[in-house]
């Protein structure tokens, strides 16, 4: 564990607590993609099913627990308690086109080829990619309430945060895992259009607008 | 030793 990876991971439950008090205050999932909600449900469930035969630590025991968890519980929130405040006309994204090659990815790199392996790159891609419903939507929509772009600013730190670690355990650990890195720096790309709007709007106090 | 992916990572 270095301090790259432990903010990245508060980087990442704070964003998923941003995203709760976004759904709680406002008592609605406006602006909330539920098939990028989804997707990370199944990147969660597929990559942590070694919980249940490899004990790595409490950390990590925990923090797999949690983000399983939230994950489904914020689906549930959208597909039960505040559905009728969820517009499916907008999050029109076909994820068909992104299981599709993650899947094929997943059989062509791989460390193992066995199920949790092979379900493992699959997580590992699919993460990658699991955002672009959402950012779809805020294309689509042209703008964002402000408590949303935080949930997508702390999301996009803890993939960015995650590649320092990768160079530090590199130096220190002599550790790489290609198909990790490959997959967290597209993942980490895809936001660099949100942080662009973010930095230079949102936290100069004005509303997130894409220019029409 | 088996080659797997960074299972310590989240």
């Amino acid at each position: 564990m270095n301090l790259f990876r432990l903010f990245g991971d508060l980087s990442h439950l704070a964003s998923i607590f941003i995203l709760l008090q976004k759904i709680q205050s406002t008592r609605s999932c406006r602006g909330i993609s539920f098939k990028t909600q989804a997707l990370y449900a199944t990147v969660f469930i597929t990559r942590y099913l070694d919980l249940f035969y490899e004990w790595v630590s409490l950390y990590n025991f925990t923090m797999k627990v949690f983000f399983i968890a939230s994950s489904c519980y914020i689906l549930y929130l959208m597909k039960y308690k505040y559905r009728p405040t969820h517009d499916p006309s907008i999050d029109t994204f076909r994820v068909e086109y992104l299981l599709g090659p993650c899947v094929v990815l997943a059989l062509l790199f791989h460390y193992k080829f066995s199920i949790p392996e092979l379900l493992w790159s699959f997580s590992i891609f699919l993460e990658a990619v699991a955002i672009l419903p959402q950012l779809f939507m805020l294309q689509r929509t042209g703008e964002a309430e402000t408590i949303t772009t935080h949930y997508l600013a702390a999301l996009g730190a803890y993939r960015a945060l995650y590649i320092p670690n990768w160079i530090y355990r590199y130096f220190t650990e002599d550790m790489v895992d290609p198909i990790a890195v490959t997959a967290g720096l597209v993942q980490t790309a895809l936001y660099l259009d949100f942080f662009y709007v973010y930095f230079t709007k949102v936290l100069q106090g004005q509303k997130f607008e894409l220019p029409a | 030793e088996e080659t797997t992916g960074a299972h310590d990572e989240l």
